[in-house]
This record gives structure tokens, sequence and C-alpha cells, in this order.
């Protein structure tokens, strides 16, 4: 279809100009509600010494905004207004609202949804998608192709486990056959786990 | 645009088709993971004087299908493959595959997703969205549409408010203010809430 390939041309663009920079651009797809914007905040939190730009997909409103702004890094909202995901069209005008000189590391943060931001790169160095362990032990098989597009998944509240049936071992299961990429496991509320993550994001 | 017309005279003809047999139908959309598969399941068990049909969506696999089908029930699994929403044309296509003689009600589970789902009714008397405690106390503000358009909404895994840090006040509050809907605080594991919502449906 012309719309991916429309869209593959203005992402390969965004990640040359992102290469001349040298900034390191990543982006967190996911499921509604597993924890994206608390991990960018443990990120944030954890990398002081490094100058993080974050650009915030929200379809409507600007609460994921707030909790980036109150951190002082500079940070762009997007809403989609219908879309469930974000674009490479949008990312571009989201990136001339940024001083680029002003980092070297930018988060993007996807729509929640775990089919359509699949098909959409932006041009970022790395994809991954967060799930939680809350959604159950399914999703990996459900959901195959973002997992597989990706360079890492992130399996958050690990906290929560004790209080659902939930049989961690049968998603790393599917990980292994599905989409073999690198996974995390995290409590983004304690930090746990993000370290681990933030250095390999790092390499 | 005309999918959005297409789509609303084949969610017509099945809404007549459906009356003509007096079966009541219900769309359940929701976050993914949220729910909606166990909610299902536990209105089966309490309602077992009813004749209940299901037609379970998913992007890929038979997972929530097969947790359906242990009950006996009529049950049809739809895979969209590529689409994070069910439409009216997959439900004609399912119905045809379902003995509506041995059913009085349909359950629909859509497609984990707060965006979509919203723009396409299938044809059911009424439409509710399912999400849970574990996503946050922003969902409704952040997805206002589908909740606009429903008809109920479910509140799920109060069991688990204990463990996050989600003010359900909040969510009421938004609850009322952009989508004054009639709202279900649920359990789906233990079953709590399950009846509430299994008489209303009912009247
Ligand atoms: N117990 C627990 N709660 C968590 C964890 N991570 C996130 N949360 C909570 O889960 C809820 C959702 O977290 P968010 O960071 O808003 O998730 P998100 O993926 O950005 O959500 P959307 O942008 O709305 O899709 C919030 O109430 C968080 O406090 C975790 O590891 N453990
Ligand atoms: N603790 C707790 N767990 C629940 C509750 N309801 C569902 N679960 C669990 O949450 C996970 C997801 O439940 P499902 O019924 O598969 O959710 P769903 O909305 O159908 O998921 P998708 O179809 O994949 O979008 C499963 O592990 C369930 O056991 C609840 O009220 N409390
Ligand atoms: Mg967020
Ligand atoms: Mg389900
Ligand atoms: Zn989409
Ligand atoms: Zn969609």
């Amino acid at each position: 279809k012309d719309i991916y390939e429309a869209n593959r041309k203005i992402a390969a663009e965004i990640r040359k100009m992102l290469d001349e920079r040298g900034i390191m651009a990543i982006d967190f797809m996911g499921s509604i509600g597993s924890g994206k914007t608390l991990i960018i905040e443990k990120l944030i939190e954890l990398l002081k010494d490094k100058k993080i730009g974050v650009i915030v997909g929200d379809v409507t409103g600007d609460d994921d905004y707030k909790r980036i702004k109150k951190y002082g890094v500079p940070v762009v909202n997007v809403n989609t207004g219908k879309e469930c995901h974000l674009d490479a069209h949008l990312i571009e005008h989201a990136i001339e609202e940024m001083d680029l000189d002003s980092i070297d590391i930018l988060f993007i943060e996807n729509i929640g949804n775990l089919v359509c931001p699949a098909d959409f790169e932006l041009g970022t160095h790395k994809r991954g998608v967060v799930i939680s362990v809350t959604e159950g032990d399914d999703m990996v098989r459900k959901h195959p192709l973002i997992f597989q597009i990706s360079d890492f998944i992130v399996i958050n509240k690990i906290d929560l486990l004790p209080y659902m049936n939930v049989n961690i071992d049968k998603v790393l299961e599917d990980i292994k056959k599905i989409a073999p990429k690198e996974v995390f496991l995290t409590d983004a509320r304690s930090g746990k786990g993000i370290k681990e993550l933030a250095e390999w994001l790092l390499n």
C-alpha cells in the first residue's frame, strides 16, 4: 500500500537527520496502560547525565505530556485525534518543535495499541513493545507482528504477578518461539529492571 | 467517509435480523487484556438458563475461542488479520455460521483497542467498554469517544486496586463529566459485580 511506502520515505529522512546530529531515538510501543510513560519517567530519572527529549503520542489530551514536562526535559505532545498509531509524518512535525542541539537521546511514546503501530516505522534506531503481566499471558501469540518487528520487549508490572493467574514462563516461551528479542522484566513503580533496560538501550 | 456509511447499512440489516428472531446482542469493546473474555465466561456461567452464543474477535489465533468453547455454547472465532477492530461485514459472515434458532443472547467480544472499534457499530442492542484499574486512571479522558458511544462501562480488576496508585474516584468523575453511562465495578476472577452487570444487560 502507498501509505506505508510514503511513511517509510519520511522515516528514512528522519533517521538520516537524527544520525547527522548523533541523536539516538527509541520508539516505545505497547498496550494501553502497560506502563510506557512510567518507564520513560524512570529512564529520565536514571539517565540524569544525558540530554533527553521526549515526544508523547496520545489520541487526545495532555496527561502524559504533563507527567514528562515535570522533569524539565524538552517534550512535545502529539494528539492524533482519530488514529490509533503515530506515523512518521507526525514525528517530522513534532521534531520541528524541538531544539535538537539540546538532546542526545529521543524517546517517543507511541499510542497504546498492539496492532497498527507495527506498520508505521518512525525513523528511530530501536523499537520496543511494553506489555504488562496484568493483561494475561497470551499477548505475544495474539499480536505476533508487533513483537517480530521490534528490537526489545518489556514485560512490566511484575510486582502484580502474585495476584494474577498468569504464567510468565508461557510468555517467555512464546517470545522465544515467535519473536526472540531482548526481554526485560520490570516493575516500573519501584524501578526494578529499569537499569538493565537503560544499559541495553545505550549500547 | 463511505466506509462508515457502508458499515452502518450492514449493521442495520444485522439488527433487523436479530430483532426478527428476538435475539439480544451485546458488543463488548475495551482495552487489551482488560478482562473481556473472562467477563463473558462469568456471564455464561451465571446465565445457565439462557441460550447464549458468542462471537470472539481477535487479530489472530484462537485463544479466546477455546476459552469460550469449553462452556459448550455456540461460538465463532473471527480473525481480523490486520485490523484492530471488528466491523459489521465480519459479523454478518460470523452470524451465517451460527444456528440462530439455538440462541437468545449473542455476546460479541471486540478487538482490544480503545480507538477504532468506536467507529464500527455491529448491529448490537448494547455496546459496552471494559477497562481495568491496572491501566491507570486516565483512560476515559484519553479516549472519550468510545465511552461516549457506549451504553455501559465496566471497570474490572478492582481486586488489584490496593497495589496500584490509581484513584478510582477520578475515573468515576471523568465518566460523569465525559460519558455519563451505567458503570459496573467488577472483579471478574471472583465474579464480584458480574451479577449486577448481568441483571442490567437483561433488562
Ligand atoms: N503496580 C504497578 N503499577 C504500574 C507499573 N507501571 C505502571 N504502573 C501503573 O499503571 C498505570 C498506567 O501506567 P502508565 O505509565 O500511564 O501507562 P502507559 O502505557 O503510558 O498508558 P497509556 O499512555 O495510557 O497507554 C499507572 O497507574 C501506573 O502508576 C508497575 O510496574 N507496577
Ligand atoms: N486479578 C484479576 N485478574 C483478572 C480479572 N479479570 C481478568 N483477569 C486476568 O487478566 C488477564 C486478561 O483477561 P482476559 O479475559 O484474557 O482479557 P481480554 O480483555 O479478553 O483480553 P484480550 O482479548 O487479549 O484483549 C487474564 O490473565 C485474566 O485471568 C480480575 O478482575 N482480577
Ligand atoms: Mg502513557
Ligand atoms: Mg479476550
Ligand atoms: Zn491504527
Ligand atoms: Zn483500527
